[in-house]
């Protein structure tokens, strides 16, 4: 069906946040991404939230959420995953 | 590994690295296909407790629990979300949802970066001896992020994360993708924040040598590390039916070829297939191949690969010959049926045999292994070369370390081949790449660290690069395999790593986060990018000029731009050197001087009265005109009679 449809069309992207920019509302900034997510995809889940090495987390999105999710403030940057491969 | 430890002067300057307390504190994590923990080489014998700092875990999974890990091997993780969110569940029948190592390649690398020492290893006999990580004491955390399919981005990042609240000292990753820029690369933005916290990152170049522009991990807070070879070869001869013998290397260790010469046939006239000379899988003609020996081209599929073909389709034997691509770079495997690789001048002569002779014949004569190769090291064709794509002002590689026929520590759950086919097991495998080569970095790193622990990443890198040598003992230039001539920065960045001149540099060049901060400034880059390298707000002074040029970096990268009115120009860069050995004046010198460029140093002499005193100076390049493509390359040397401390120059007109 439709959410099979969008399911294959999704890519994984790392999602960069302004931590700085978080709103007063939120206690964690976790809920933060979260919030942010939501406001782009309604099913969308986060694969790892980071927080040492980047601010943000990863997600499975379509190109149209990802350009949703860039619009959303506090958003520094939707970037798709790349894949590495051993030397 | 075996024989390393003697090339680098490891087992003749035991008495200079420590080997206790401070060694033992060191954790080098390797993010790679993860471990085989039964090997050898991760026997904790005669460690102590766990290091207070470790805050890490031993996860569980598929055929791995925590009792997998011990005091050697502290940590063990895996990361498969990415994974699995593209290319589906991991199929556990085929590998494990575990830190489980089922490939190999991480139980190499781990091994090779700290394993423990490990008597009588081998690969079928070759390479035999006592084999070791470079530093036997630290303590080893692996972080599976690589599958059958790839190593997913993201799953890296969260090993990154992890691994820094892990608390470890080390990042040795001997895997790379293609050029992006370091906002992009992940394994770039992970690598500035491990650097911030006081860990050192070592990555392999990659091996897309020997083309110009094509190395990976640039970014100037890693330390990228190329490949050259050991003193050791495994010969194996192509004895020819025209009485002609000729050199190949070869790891093939089974049944013999028959006594006598066999009918010898080149796989292009073994084939239907546009490419059959390749030998590719279904290509070769069983009826024309059948009790022969097979000649085969390198290329496109992997040389073990070829082999299986060739036995599948009835071969006995295979030559497997060079293209202008490798040139006369000679990577030994353990192939599946009798085997050697030669290189392409001999393979050219053999072809011309094969074509004058109506019925070549040949036979494979096999030697075993062989030390005391000279020259070595060299640097491997395969090994990627700079300039730098993204930051042409950054001379890349760092410096090249062994990673050449390197012998280590191998999974069980594969062969030595890594083919299906090859149901063999080995405790220890010998493979290429800078794969191989990085984690020989990051276990010297380990070693310089625990002699220095004050000493930040950039620090060790620069105690590394400025000691690294560029010369064989008889005075010549290291060669370049591709080639056969000399090699240069952009093939072997400072040289080959001496991590016995490296525990004590007398000067390093020195870098703090906000150096790299003014050196995102100077790429321009807009506060969203450094955003999210750097994870804070953080404003360059438009006030302020901020030069690449100005980054506190132990090499020198010159472009001119010959698109300019003159073609030429003048181009300064400043250096600070800190003083870590005893008070003492070191002289400058430059070598060679070329026609066309002028290179000044002032000051020329540098005073140092105490330790941690800095004193700066600055290198005036002035060009001339140039056609564009134009390369020169120079050597920056500080001496005080004891200490050398050499910086590679790299200068492009383009």
């Amino acid at each position: 069906g439709p959410e099979k449809e969008t399911k294959s069309q999704r890519k994984t992207y790392i999602v960069h946040m302004s931590k700085s920019e978080m709103p007063a509302g939120f206690e964690q900034h976790t809920h933060w991404y979260q919030s942010s997510l939501k406001s782009a995809s309604e099913s969308a889940e986060m694969l790892y939230t980071y927080d040492n090495v980047v601010h943000g987390f990863s997600t499975r999105l379509t190109v149209k959420e990802a350009e949703l999710l860039e619009g959303q403030p506090g958003i520094l940057s939707v970037l798709p995953e790349l894949r590495y491969e051993l030397h | 590994t075996t024989r390393t430890p003697e090339f680098l002067g490891l087992d003749k300057s035991a008495d200079l690295f420590p080997e206790s307390d401070s060694a033992s504190e060191v954790i080098i994590a390797v993010l790679d296909t993860g471990v085989w923990p039964e090997s050898k080489s991760f026997v904790d014998t005669g460690m102590g407790p766990v290091p207070s700092s470790w805050k890490g875990q031993c996860e569980s999974g598929t055929n791995f629990t925590s009792a997998n890990c011990n005091r050697k091997l502290i940590g063990a993780r895996f990361f498969s979300k990415g994974y699995e969110a593209t290319l589906g569940p991991v199929d556990e029948s085929k590998e494990s949802k575990s830190p489980r190592d089922d490939d190999g390649h991480g139980t190499h690398t781990a091994s090779t970066a700290g394993g423990s020492i490990v008597e009588d290893a081998s690969l079928f006999g070759y390479a035999a001896g006592r084999a070791r990580g470079m530093a036997t004491r630290a303590r080893l955390a692996v972080y599976k992020v690589c599958w059958t399919g790839g190593c997913f981005s993201s799953d890296i990042l969260a090993a990154m994360e992890k691994a820094i609240e892990d608390g470890v000292n080390i990042l040795s990753l001997s895997l790379g993708g293609g050029m992006s820029d370091y906002y992009r690369d992940n394994i770039a933005t992970g690598a500035f924040a491990a650097m911030e916290k006081g860990i050192f990152v070592s990555c392999s170049a990659g091996n897309s040598g020997p083309s110009s522009y094509s190395l990976s991990n640039v970014a100037p807070w890693i330390t990228t590390v190329g490949a050259g070879t050991l003193d050791r070869d495994f010969p194996a001869f192509v004895s020819l039916g025209n009485r002609q013998n000729y050199s190949g290397v070869s790891l093939y260790r089974g049944s013999e070829l028959p006594g006598r010469l066999l009918p010898f046939v080149y796989a292009g006239d073994a084939s239907n297939a546009t490419n059959g000379k390749l030998c590719m899988m279904d290509t070769l003609i069983p009826e024309k191949v059948a009790g022969k020996i097979v000649l085969c081209d390198r290329g496109v599929t992997a040389r073990v690969q070829k082999g299986a073909v060739v036995k599948a389709a009835g071969g006995w034997g295979m030559v497997l010959a060079n293209t202008a691509a490798n040139g006369e770079e000679l990577v030994a495997d353990a192939h599946l049926l009798p085997a050697t690789a030669v290189g392409q001048k001999i393979g050219e002569t053999i072809k011309r045999y094969m074509s004058a002779d109506p019925n070549p014949t040949a036979t494979i004569l096999f030697e075993g292994t062989k030390l005391g190769i000279q020259p070595s090291p060299v640097v491997a064709a395969f090994s990627s070369r700079g300039p730098n794509s993204i930051t042409p002002d950054i001379l890349k590689p760092d410096l090249i370390a062994p990673g050449v026929n390197i012998l280590a520590g191998w999974s069980g759950s594969a062969g030595p081949t890594g083919l299906a086919a090859d149901t063999r097991r080995v405790d220890f495998n010998i493979i290429s790449g800078t794969s191989m080569s990085c984690p020989h970095v990051s276990g010297l790193a380990a070693l310089i660290k625990a002699a220095h622990p004050e000493w930040s990443p950039a620090a060790i890198r620069s105690a590394l690069m400025t000691t690294a040598y560029v010369t064989y003992k008889n005075g010549r230039n290291l060669q370049d395999v591709s080639t056969g001539k000399d090699s240069t920065p952009y093939d072997h960045g400072a040289g080959h790593v001496d991590p016995v001149a490296a525990l004590n540099p007398g000067l390093l060049y020195d870098l703090t986060t906000d150096n790299y901060l003014s050196f995102l400034c100077a790429l321009n880059y807009t506060s969203s990018q450094i955003t999210i390298l750097a994870r804070r707000k953080h404003t360059c002074d438009p006030s302020q000029k901020y030069g690449v040029a100005d980054l506190n970096y132990p090499s020198f990268a010159v472009n001119f731009d010959t698109t300019q009115s003159n073609g030429g120009g003048v181009i300064k860069h400043t250096r600070t050197l800190t003083n870590v050995g005893p008070p003492g004046t070191y002289k400058a010198s430059i070598s060679p001087q070329s026609p066309g460029l002028k290179i000044l140093v002032e000051p020329a002499t540098l005073t140092f009265s105490k330790v941690n005193e800095k004193q700066s100076y600055t290198v005036t390049f002035t060009g001339s005109s140039m056609p564009s493509n134009t390369n020169i390359f120079a050597r920056l040397e500080w001496s005080d009679g004891k200490h050398i401390v050499g910086s590679p120059i790299g200068i492009s007109w383009t």
